[in-house]
């Protein structure tokens, strides 16, 4: 991308992004007809994209027990109908509701809201400017017979058709049949390598995202698969990009804007050691928790990175 | 430890503990 796709991409991000903010308190739930009361609960709140509401996550609580007790369900689409996110501060009750559900935070610590860092925006706003040189990767359609168009796919590869075989990539989502099933990632990666052949940086970035992630559509899951599968983010590294700042770019996150592809934690550390640039991220990633002037709740996401690093 | 914010002091200490 040219110089004023990172430019527009900036701006946007310095118009709409707004600080995810945390709340360290009680929270009751009246979620389903169920009423839950757990103490000393850190969530991060925040603003959704073009909406009025918000986000909520519970980020950790004093044990696992009280984690699984009070972590919510049904993240997005939160009202907030008492109290103001602007003017919120400790002792002053938040309460969200969704349909007939209510949450109630009765919040110990606010973080602040301040501004900004101008560094985070830029190392965000690169990451979503070279994803978006690219339309989405996948048609919201998919096909309906898979082994049918792992065929015609076959076939127009084998006759060098590169158009029509991205046409198929574009329907085509092999389910993967266990946790432990690396079918859906490798046709992601022949779909990486077509787009890479074909100069579409935002469309190999994308499907990069998804293979780092290990983002696919299976039948189970579990954490047995998602060490077993490799991020392959070393091949990061022959795009030419600047992959200290994409990746530390993937570590912040902002609320009132959204990009494609975002990843957890535990596969972005992972990717973080397999692009074998772990020693300068890390000494970055130390400079941004420790930077007063960075938004708290990248400077916790800053130090869960480094600590599991 | 000493320079970072409240929540990510908690949440190191925590980790720490585990």
């Amino acid at each position: 991308p040219g110089m004023a796709q990172f430019q527009s991409a900036y701006e946007q991000a310095d118009r709409q992004a707004k600080p995810i903010r945390l709340v360290q308190g009680r929270i009751v739930k009246e979620v389903d007809g169920g009423h839950v009361e757990v103490d000393d609960v850190v969530l991060s709140v925040e603003r959704e994209v073009e909406a009025e509401t918000y986000a909520l996550r519970v980020e950790f609580a004093e044990t696992d027990d009280a984690y699984s007790e009070a972590r919510l369900g049904s993240r997005s689409g939160w009202m907030l109908v008492t109290g103001s996110m602007e003017r919120a501060e400790a002792g002053v009750p938040f309460v969200f509701e969704k349909g007939a559900s209510r949450i109630r935070i009765e919040p110990a610590y606010v973080s602040p809201a301040g501004r900004l860092l101008m560094e985070a925006l830029d190392a965000w706003a690169y990451v979503a400017a070279l994803l978006a040189t690219d339309p989405p990767v996948y048609d919201d359609e998919r096909a309906t017979d898979e082994e049918e168009a792992g065929a015609k796919l076959a076939a127009a590869r084998a006759a060098g058709d590169k158009e029509k075989a991205l046409s198929y990539y574009r329907i085509w989502r092999p389910m993967g049949r266990c946790s432990m099933d690396s079918r859906p990632a490798q046709v992601a990666r022949e779909y990486a390598d077509l787009c890479y052949d074909m100069g579409k940086l935002g469309c190999f970035l994308q499907l990069q995202l998804r293979i780092m992630g290990d983002q696919f559509d299976r039948v189970a899951y579990s954490s047995y698969g998602e060490a077993a599968h490799a991020t392959e983010a070393e091949r990061l590294t022959e795009t030419g990009l600047d992959v200290d700042t994409f990746l530390l770019g993937l570590v912040i996150r902002f609320g009132g804007v959204s990009r494609e592809g975002e990843l957890g934690g535990y596969r972005l550390v992972r990717s973080i050691k397999e692009s074998g640039r772990a020693a300068p991220i890390a000494a970055r990633l130390a400079a941004w928790a420790e930077d007063a002037t960075l938004d708290e709740y990248n400077r916790l996401t800053a130090t869960q990175i480094l600590a599991l690093l | 430890e000493e320079e970072l914010p409240p929540i990510a002091r908690l949440w190191l200490a925590r980790h720490h503990a585990k």
